[in-house]
């Protein structure tokens, strides 16, 4: 654990005095192998034990903690700080019906959120959510998410015969305003960053959806290409948040600094199982005692 | 012996960002330079990519090649959500088909949402068998009949998906152990071949899920997906070299030719750059 290894680092270390530049130094090695262990990009993780330094450098040793405990405390505020300490909630504002687009890589979990946002709209907030089938390209995607969206008790948007995802899209969307839906959630095919095609593709979608919050569905099991990831899609598409999926495994979940700090976007969902109730909003004090392991 | 200068800091700070953006982790970029930093010395003819290249393909483990004269060869796929095993079974299958052998798909996903339909809907487009059945079955027994299957039509590979799982999920992995289980009551020795499915963007993860999963079936082949992205799939060196596990195949696409033999040489050089 870091605290553990920080005590080492400290051990000689009494309860008077500062920290001085020398014990920083030391301690700091340890985060930084720490973070690259959590899978925190490594540029990130440079950044951030800068910033950290300068916070303990000269901090007085609380009499309270042992120093290696000060410095762990340290470092998980400021985690804590840039994860956004202040949990964002969906913005759907406006006139309905409101519109939420999945993006993100394949197999990182849209279709699978699409159904547990949809449950977790309808049932804290009382919404009526339609899912839509927009993934034209993957092997039964459509049935996959009817499948999902029944077990969510959703209503569920298809169109077996058509090519486009956009015009899939746009008429999902009239739909829902005849139906009364107030939540629209656009499921999209995986696609890469480098593939500009679909990432053409993808804007198209878009810009027939004029989506209240776009959200980049990112596997928390992701290492070191998260940010070019995260990056890109901002950059080509644009997005308001991300969902962390698969966090009911052991990954570190350092993705979630890494995209954090690079594009300052909140994380709002965190995905923690297969099953319609497996999505919870995110919480990063929780999040950041992950990281730090 | 004469020692060149010592790699300059310029370089040696290259070299780690490289290594550490690949995914290579903490540990096995500190062994590397280490390393580096000592073939520099002595290797002043060689550009210092290529020392890079060559310690780093010294880690990976030989790939010695495999065959069975089982008939049918069976291959049990695993691996975590959304790794890519159903993609990758098409793409084996349609390389087998293409070198003029028999395959079979049997489905022992029966969890998830539609996995069956997947596996299907591959198998009408690539001409291919496919032994499926209902969601909720026990996976163990489709696993079961598609054997016996491949057996009574004389076909040569029979290959097993199964749902993903996270290792946290103790009663999914046991039921792993199960399906292996059965496939040897199937047929003595299946299944003749264990591939784990890794995501080629995975992190750190990599070598705890591989030592997760050979705790409950023994793994014998790593597959490594989604190489055609920006990730270099760096995590699997510390999984191979720990677990002497071979890197078979890896994936380039979501087409059903998009599987190619792992080849360490290239697999190192996209890395390095
Ligand atoms: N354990 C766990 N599994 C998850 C989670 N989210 C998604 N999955 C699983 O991950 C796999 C991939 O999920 P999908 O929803 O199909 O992913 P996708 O992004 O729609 O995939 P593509 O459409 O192929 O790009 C499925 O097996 C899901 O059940 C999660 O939070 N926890
Ligand atoms: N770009 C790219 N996509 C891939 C590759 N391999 C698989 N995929 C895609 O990744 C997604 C998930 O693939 P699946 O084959 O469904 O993965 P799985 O492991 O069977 O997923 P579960 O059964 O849900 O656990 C699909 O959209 C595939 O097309 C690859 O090598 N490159
Ligand atoms: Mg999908
Ligand atoms: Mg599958």
């Amino acid at each position: 654990k870091l605290a553990d290894r920080l005590g080492q680092t400290f051990k000689n270390l009494s309860g008077k005095g500062v920290l001085s530049e020398s014990n920083i130094s030391d301690a700091m090695r340890e985060i930084r192998r720490a973070l690259l262990e959590a899978d925190v990009n490594f540029k990130v993780a440079k950044k951030f034990v800068a910033e950290v330094t300068e916070k303990a450098t000269g901090e007085r040793v609380l009499k309270s903690l042992s120093p290696g405990q000060q410095v762990v405390k340290i470092v998980n505020e400021q985690i804590v700080e840039l994860l956004g300490s202040n949990a964002e909630k969906l913005e759907l504002t406006g006139k309905p019906p409101h519109v939420i687009l999945l993006l993100g890589l394949q197999g990182s979990g849209k279709t699978t959120t699409a159904a547990r946002l949809a449950y977790l709209l309808q049932k804290k907030q009382n919404r009526r959510c339609m899912v839509v089938a927009a993934d034209l390209q993957r092997p039964a995607a459509i049935d996959q998410l009817e499948v999902m969206a029944k077990k969510a008790g959703a209503s569920f948007y298809c169109d077996r015969n058509e090519k486009d995802p956009a015009e899939v899209t746009r008429a999902a969307i009239h739909k829902a305003g005849l139906a009364y839906n107030d939540v629209v959630i656009v499921d999209t095919a995986g696609r890469l960053h480098v593939d500009s095609d679909l990432m053409e593709e993808l804007e198209r979608v878009k810009a027939v959806a004029k989506p209240d919050e776009s959200l980049l569905v990112l596997d928390g099991l992701s290492g070191q290409d998260a940010v070019n990831v995260a990056l890109e899609f901002n950059e080509q598409i644009g997005f308001s948040g991300a969902v962390l999926t698969k966090m009911d495994g052991d990954s570190r979940g350092g993705a979630a600094l890494s995209f954090r700090a690079v594009t300052g976007k909140p994380i709002k969902f965190v995905g923690i199982g297969e099953s319609v109730t497996g999505l919870e909003e995110f919480d990063p004090s929780r999040m950041a005692g992950r990281i730090l392991g | 012996l004469v020692f060149g200068e010592g790699v300059d800091e310029n370089t040696l700070e290259l070299a780690e960002e490289i290594l550490l953006a690949s995914d290579l982790g903490w540990e096995l970029t500190e062994l590397v330079l280490e390393r580096f930093r000592k073939e520099f010395k002595l290797n002043r003819d060689s550009s210092w990519k290529v020392i890079l290249v060559d310690i780093l393909e010294e880690l990976l483990p030989e790939n010695k090649s495999w065959s069975s004269d089982a008939k049918p060869a069976v291959t049990m796929v695993v691996g975590v959500n959304g790794a890519g095993k159903t993609t990758t079974i098409a793409r084996l299958s349609q390389a087998i088909t293409r070198d003029g052998h028999s395959v079979l798909m049997g489905c022992a996903d029966t969890y998830r949402a539609a996995a069956s339909e997947q596996l299907a809907l591959w198998g009408e487009r690539l001409g291919i068998p496919v032994h499926t059945s209902i969601e909720g079955t026990d996976p163990g027994s489709v696993t079961f009949d598609a054997i016996k299957k491949a057996q009574t039509l004389k076909l040569d590979h029979v290959i097993i998906d199964t749902a993903g799982r996270l290792p946290t999920q103790k009663g999914l992995m046991d039921e792993l152990s199960k399906v292996y289980r059965v496939a040897g009551k199937a047929m003595e020795g299946a299944p003749h071949r264990v591939l784990l499915v890794l995501d080629g963007t995975v992190g750190q993860n990599a070598l705890p899920q591989a030592q997760q999963f050979m705790k409950f079936i023994p793994v014998t082949d790593i597959v490594v997906t989604k190489l055609d992205g920006t990730a270099k799939g760096g995590s699997v060196f510390a999984m191979a070299r720990e677990l002497n596990l071979p890197i078979r195949y890896i994936g380039v696409g979501e087409g059903a030719d998009d599987l190619v033999v792992f080849d360490g040489r290239t697999f190192v050089e996209a890395i390095v750059g």
